[in-house]
């Protein structure tokens, strides 16, 4: 690994004007790593309102980020994302991409709707807001 | 589980026509669109509509099922989790009325009103079992009655002529309940429950509900002797049907009720207490405000 990570430190991070410590801290804290990120719509937007009466407003959340190459207990991430992780930068196999930053852990919604006979329903649903994020 | 093999079995038989809509292999056998989100949220995929024209619902009925909502999950529409009940579902359907005697009021036999109801509960999916159901009576909070009154609540559940000449007509079903009211200016809802007369109906996948209501309330005569007893001013009573989806995408509480430590309770038909919900709504609120200032 010695050559990628040194061919990772040959791209020109930092322009010449930054200070040292800036420069340090891109070490110290990762940028753009996988992460929960947070996301609210409200039904009105999707005209959906004529049939969602509540919540009136719903956050799914979602996670973005790039995977660090060593993932560890960090993600709660099995070994296989590893090997997945060695396989894509070995190049043993185009069609394998790194791993991806994805949704771990959901908590559920409850949903009230009016449904097409005019009855109206309470539903609880599971897996509806992304409450941690993984790489895998 | 039936659900997930209810899909399975979705997979592995469904025609994949030319121009057939994909949410469409969603559809359950007999083809009639019932399962919850799932169905509207492909339709949105497929033609970017908001879903089918809904018929606008009861407005007392809407504003019953809200505050039911906040008794039941955060602002941000999380199941709250300190509720113990098993049901993940629950429906309030209003009913078409076949007829409607006005009240009779007289001074020693009291107010009587009935009713001819008919629910139409297509609604109510293959994978959402019953688990309590209640007739939901909503009082006009200015009636000048006593305190307490003694009610009588008789329903006689009319059965459909069987349509296969196989069984037999059956006599139509008479059951009597006794329950007493007590009227408080706080109360506008009470609940009767009917799940012992609905149980076999809906368990036997028949969505249409036909039964006669009487209600007779008779002031109490300890209380407010001199009171003059007038008409309840009495809304047709809705049908409330409290139910666990076992479909994948339900929320499952004796899953994480389990995963608690606490055992989950198995439901017994009549053993759910029917409670107003304003009274149980109201105390839920209480406590968390209360909890917020400490």
């Amino acid at each position: 690994g010695q050559e990628t990570v040194s061919s990772g430190l040959k791209k020109p991070l930092v322009p010449a004007s930054l200070n040292l410590s800036e420069y340090f801290k891109q070490f110290l804290f990762p940028q753009n790593e996988c992460e929960l990120h947070d996301f609210r719509l409200s039904f009105s937007q999707l005209k959906w309102d004529n049939w969602i009466v509540a919540p009136h407003r719903y956050s799914p959340r979602y996670c973005k980020g790039d995977c660090p190459r060593a993932v560890g207990h960090r993600y709660g991430s099995p070994v296989h994302t590893m090997v997945q992780n060695i396989i894509y930068e070995k190049q043993l196999d185009s069609s394998v991409p790194r791993p991806s930053c994805v949704p771990a852990k959901y908590s559920p919604l409850s949903v009230l709707t009016i449904e097409p006979d005019g009855s109206i329903a309470y539903k609880e649903y599971e897996d509806m807001i992304a409450t941690r994020c993984t790489c895998r | 589980s039936l659900a997930s093999r209810g899909e399975a079995q979705i997979a592995a038989s469904a025609e994949w026509e030319p121009g057939a809509e994909p949410w469409s292999l969603l559809q359950p056998l007999d083809g009639r669109d019932r399962s919850g989100l799932l169905s509207p949220l492909f339709k949105v995929l497929c033609d970017g509509q908001g879903g089918v024209p809904r018929l606008q619902p009861d407005s007392r009925a809407l504003r019953y099922m809200k505050r039911l909502y906040k008794a039941y999950a955060t602002k941000e529409g999380i199941p709250k989790s300190n509720r113990s009940h098993l049901y993940n579902t629950v429906r309030l359907f209003t009913p078409h009325v076949q007829h409607d005697k006005q009240a009779s009021v007289d001074q020693v036999t009291g107010t009587v009103r009935s009713v001819d109801l008919l629910f139409n509960l297509d609604r109510v999916t293959a994978v959402e079992h019953l688990l309590k159901s209640v007739l939901l009576y909503t009082f006009n909070t200015s009636v000048s009655f006593p305190s307490a009154a003694n009610c009588v609540c008789h329903l006689v559940l009319k059965e459909p002529a069987s349509s296969s000449s196989k069984t037999p007509p059956r006599a139509p079903h008479s059951v009597t309940f006794k329950s007493q009211f007590e009227l408080k200016k706080k109360y506008k809802w009470v609940e009767v429950d009917v799940t012992a007369l609905l149980q076999p109906l809906v368990a036997s996948d028949k969505r249409s509900v036909h039964v006669s209501v009487t209600l007779t309330c008779v002031k109490d005569q300890r209380q407010h002797p001199s009171a003059q007893v007038s008409a309840l001013n009495l809304a047709r009573p809705s049908l409330l049907l409290y139910l666990n989806d076992t479909s994948a995408q339900a929320r499952h509480r004796w899953y994480s009720l389990r995963y608690k430590g606490s055992p989950s309770q198995a439901p017994d038909q009549g053993g759910l207490p029917a409670c107003p919900i304003g009274e149980e709504a109201a105390k839920g609120v209480r406590s968390s405000r209360h909890r917020h200032r400490r």
